[in-house]
């Protein structure tokens, strides 16, 4: 069985709506460590993976594994019922094909519950070598999203080029090209509050061509982080990480374009 | 001119 309460459901929707237009279905994987998902897209381009811990909830348990098939629709519109401070309590009990939803208001006055069928879907899992990045960027995630939105007007790709002084992402398209370069800096406003910094570390100056699609959909992510990560290595995947307050993250990898 | 590349090509499944 399992029971998980978590304090506010804008967590949960915010997560599904930035999974589900890359992915329709998959499992959730629920043990006692927490809740994690693992999928990729139709095209074996884009893997969406997040994690949320245990002691994100209170109370969690789940006394075994657990694999429940999600259909992202159907999560989706039953979450748009759920007010953005209301309680979610997710519910499972064993031997059922049914997961239940229980929404509290914060006073407690209102209690909605849904039923959502869960699918039987088996699902392969590619393992992903722990390996440093040669390049890691830490940036504002409003800033990113306004790159590749306003990038898209150019081109259908990015290339993202990262040096100790910044990050320069690139596009040209049948029309024209433009670039933005991002300085790495560590900037104070007015009050004294750290304000949004750019870092760059690095072992290697990295280059990736990526789909400025897919990073476009990686975007709907921002909400739930005012940072995105960026771990770079030359020719092979990039990852993109927004954490999920302190409770867990949302990852994204996203295969390069390659030189023909 | 560039192609799009996989991820299956990058890591293995299991």
């Amino acid at each position: 069985m399992l029971e998980a309460r978590l304090p506010a459901a804008s967590i949960l929707k915010k997560i599904v709506e930035s999974i589900k237009d890359l992915v329709s279905q998959a499992n959730f994987d629920c043990s006692e460590s927490g809740i994690s998902f693992q999928a990729m897209d139709e095209s074996n381009i884009a893997l969406s993976s997040f994690l949320l811990r245990a002691d994100g909830f209170d109370p969690y348990r789940c006394d075994r594994k657990l694999s429940l098939g999600i259909r992202f629709a159907t999560l989706s519109k039953i979450l748009k019922c759920a007010g953005n401070d209301d309680v979610v309590v997710i519910r499972y009990a064993d031997d059922t094909d049914i997961l239940s939803l229980v929404f509290e208001a914060p006073d407690n006055n209102r209690i909605s519950e849904f039923d959502i069928k869960l699918l039987d879907i088996s699902s392969e899992y590619l393992s992903i070598p722990e390996q440093e990045p040669e390049c890691k960027v830490k940036m504002s995630s409003a800033e990113f999203s306004r790159i590749c939105r306003d990038l898209i007007t150019i081109g259908s790709s990015v290339v993202i080029d990262a040096t100790k002084s910044g990050v320069k992402f690139s596009s040209t398209g049948d029309d024209g090209s433009g670039s933005i370069l991002i300085k790495q800096s560590a900037s104070v406003d007015g009050d004294g509050k750290a304000a949004p910094q750019t870092t760059v570390e690095m072992s290697e100056p990295v280059s990736l061509e990526l789909s400025l699609k897919y990073l476009n959909n990686f975007t709907k992510a921002a909400p739930l982080s005012e940072y995105v990560v960026m771990n770079m290595t030359n020719d092979s995947p990039l990852m993109l990480q927004f954490d999920v307050s302190d409770i867990g993250y949302i990852r994204y990898f996203l295969a390069p374009q390659i030189k023909d | 001119t560039s192609k799009q590349g996989r991820l299956d090509s990058f890591f293995s499944s299991s």
